[in-house]
């Protein structure tokens, strides 16, 4: 099912 | 300098685990309020955050420092604790070593190296979630085991009040239900309708180092990482996990 994504595509964390 | 002691060992061991699961090394970043250490996993698919307040401790006393560590290293040393040792901890500045020290029967030492593990400066992103559940976390941590035995990644919904954990395989599916009133819930704070779906993996390290009766605080939107929340042995544990989503 569907494809991981990462944090840092939702956010600029740094 | 840094010195802090903990009445159970054995509290403090699930701490480590909770990071070691996800984490190769982490710095811990402790100040004269507490320890603090946020990373993100090798994939950056996961983010660990810890904290420490100083209460926490049966005595402590710190002044700013990184505190570098192989989490692999500190691991097995704290699978040496005893069930009733105390636990010092004490940075050694001359010869650059974290001195994890179990008092119990006997006073055992160990000296665990530093790394020069920069701290992050990463932080918990502050996100809107539309849907917040209370929930223990032993039948959370068993609707994950019945979907490991269905796939490798797990729906979590929220659907007409009801709070669903649910895997489907290509011919197997399992589904777990909490509704507002189960035993299993301590309050849903319920904004919309949402689903999104996690590698299992992960979530199962992220509820490791919780007890069956601990409380986990899960934040869900649709397509949004989650954020699972939970104290241990007076330490506060934030984890957010990216989710899977349909291309």
């Amino acid at each position: 099912f569907g494809k991981q994504v990462t944090l840092d595509d939702f956010f600029k964390i740094n | 300098m840094f010195r802090a002691v903990i009445s159970e060992a054995k509290e403090f061991k699930k701490v480590i685990d909770a990071a070691s699961n996800l984490l190769d090394e982490i710095c811990f970043e402790v100040n004269e309020e507490g320890i603090k250490a946020r990373a993100m996993d090798p994939s950056h698919v996961a983010l660990v955050s810890i904290d420490i307040p100083k209460e926490a401790f049966e005595e402590y006393e710190a002044d700013v420092h990184d505190i570098g560590v192989d989490l692999e290293a500190f691991k097995k040393i704290m699978n040496r604790a005893k069930a009733k040792d105390k636990l010092i901890l004490e940075l050694d500045e001359e010869k650059n070593k974290l001195n994890v020290i179990f008092k119990g029967a006997a006073t055992r030492k160990f000296a665990l190296a530093l790394y020069d593990v920069s701290s992050s400066n990463l932080q918990v992103p502050d996100i809107e979630y539309p849907n917040e559940i209370l929930i223990k976390a032993g039948p959370f941590v068993d609707a994950l085991k019945d979907a490991d035995l269905v796939n490798d990644h797990v729906t979590l919904k929220v659907e007409d009040g009801k709070f669903i954990v649910y895997a489907k395989g290509d011919l197997n599916e399992s589904e777990t239900i909490f509704e507002e009133d189960s035993e299993s819930i301590i309050s849903m704070n319920i904004g919309e309708n949402a689903k999104s779906t996690f590698n299992l993996e992960y979530l199962r390290d992220m509820t490791k180092a919780a007890s069956s009766s601990d409380i986990l605080k899960i934040y869900l939107g649709t397509d949004m990482p989650v954020k699972i929340e939970y104290d241990v042995a007076g330490a506060n544990l934030t984890f957010l996990l990216a989710p899977r989503i349909e291309s």
